[in-house]
């Protein structure tokens, strides 16, 4: 039992190779999940979507470039983290915490190791996130917002899933 | 859950139960929030922590999420109320129709999608898991009133053994306790950069302050003068489910349990 159990695991998953991304822009970068790990990718300036991780806590070690990565607690009363993170550091993500980065010049690639063999990731911008699942009623009286704002908060990253590509307007874009 | 480790293991002294009121209150525009102290010995040991939430008549409990899965139990009243579990499927709908009806007839639009909604009343047991966005809304003529428990020793909770609540919108919250304190706190969304939010969001830095709830002081339970407008199932078709739901109940509860 214990041959066919244990003995022929496969224990071993390559998560660079682009062909195995689980979500791809190619504006804004991949997302490759292997159980509890994950190998996203974000090209120059652009953003990981503001999420929060619901069952467990994340370890991100930063393997390429540079990006500026906030993380909010749950007081809301200033950001828990907003520094620059680069090559070679490790920043804990507390689970339930929200996080957001906003890639470099450069890129910024990371694995982020994840404490629940099953996690789950709430996002709160863009395809499949919380304003998504919400009545834009709720929204629109939650924030004081009108119902054009609401539907704009709701929609206003289109069909984008977690990574998303730098907008036009905001003149981050480096120049080569 | 699982066995707690052993570091954490401590006597519980049987001999010193009590009963205990709630000892902190967070008014709201449209409700009041009663925590009891979770810091007390009994909660401590039985790692929970509890709370009384009260909400007016067309009071809605803004969208927030917490560390520990709850248990709420509806002692008064009733509304609706919806989790949004990431991932799923915006399954009420709500497009354009050939034949109007009455609300766009008189204007208000109703073209949405959303997560589903679930009615409640008085007696329902809800069942909510850590890190999953709610809220509730009371769209009755009585105050709804819920009594909370919050398994905060759960294996799905991998932070500390403090409840905390993670709320997504209403801020500044005014606090006060039994000993008169004040204090006051945000929205995780007031914790990150208006720029990287306007961002990510696609929107104006304006409505991101709003999101962030600067100048705002209803509290997280706020007033919805108009009435609340969402997709949702006629409520004689509701009705129809409930009565067939408890008439599958009956008919299980006298066929016994398998």
């Amino acid at each position: 039992g214990l041959e066919e159990i244990l003995c022929n695991l496969r224990n071993r998953e390559n998560i660079r190779n682009p062909d195995r991304a689980d979500v791809y822009s190619r504006e804004a970068g991949s997302v490759t999940s292997l159980n509890s790990q994950k190998l996203p990718i974000l090209r120059q300036n652009a953003h990981y979507a503001p999420h929060w991780n619901i069952n467990a806590h994340s370890i991100l070690y930063v393997t390429r470039g540079r990006a500026r990565l906030q993380i909010s607690g749950n007081q809301g009363r200033g950001a828990s983290f907003d520094r620059e993170v680069r090559r070679g550091q490790i920043v804990v993500i507390p689970q339930n915490f929200v996080v957001a980065a906003q890639a470099g010049s450069e890129g910024f690639e990371w694995v982020s190791f994840k404490t629940e063999d099953f996690p789950l990731v709430s996002p709160l911008a863009g395809k499949a996130s919380v304003f998504r699942g919400l009545p834009e009623g709720v929204i629109a009286n939650s924030y004081r917002l009108s119902d054009e704002e609401a539907r704009r908060v709701k929609h206003g990253r289109g069909e984008e899933f977690l990574v998303f590509r730098p907008r036009a307007q905001g003149g981050r874009v480096a120049a080569a | 859950r699982q066995p707690r480790r052993q570091t954490e293991r401590r006597e519980w002294r049987l001999e010193r139960l009590e009963a205990v009121e709630p000892s902190r209150r967070i008014q709201a525009e449209a409700g009041v929030i009663e925590y009891w102290d979770q810091n007390q010995e009994q909660f401590q040991l039985a790692g929970v922590a509890a709370y009384r939430t009260t909400i007016e008549p067309k009071g809605l409990l803004l969208p927030y999420y917490s560390n520990a899965p709850r248990l709420v139990y509806i002692i008064q009243g009733n509304g609706v109320t919806s989790s949004v579990f990431p991932g799923c499927p915006e399954t009420f709908q709500s497009f354009q129709q050939s034949e109007p009806r009455e609300e766009e007839r008189r204007g208000e639009s109703l073209r949405d999608q959303h997560q589903k909604i679930h009615r409640f009343r008085e007696g329902d047991v809800i069942a909510l898991p850590a890190g999953v966005t709610t809220w509730f809304y009371n769209d009755g003529e009585t105050p709804v009133v819920a009594v909370t428990v919050a398994d905060s020793g759960n294996n799905a909770n991998q932070l500390d053994q403090t409840l905390r609540r993670f709320e997504l919108a209403g801020s500044p919250e005014r606090r006060e306790s039994s000993e008169g304190e004040e204090a006051f706190s945000g929205n995780v969304f007031r914790g990150l950069n208006v720029d990287v939010l306007a961002e990510a969001f696609g929107v104006s830095r304006e409505t991101i302050r709003k999101l962030q709830g600067h100048d705002d002081r209803r509290g997280n339970i706020v007033r919805v003068e108009r009435g609340l407008q969402f997709v949702r199932p006629e409520r004689r078709q509701e009705r129809q489910e409930e009565e067939e739901e408890e008439e599958e109940r009956r008919r299980r509860r006298t066929r016994g349990t398998n």
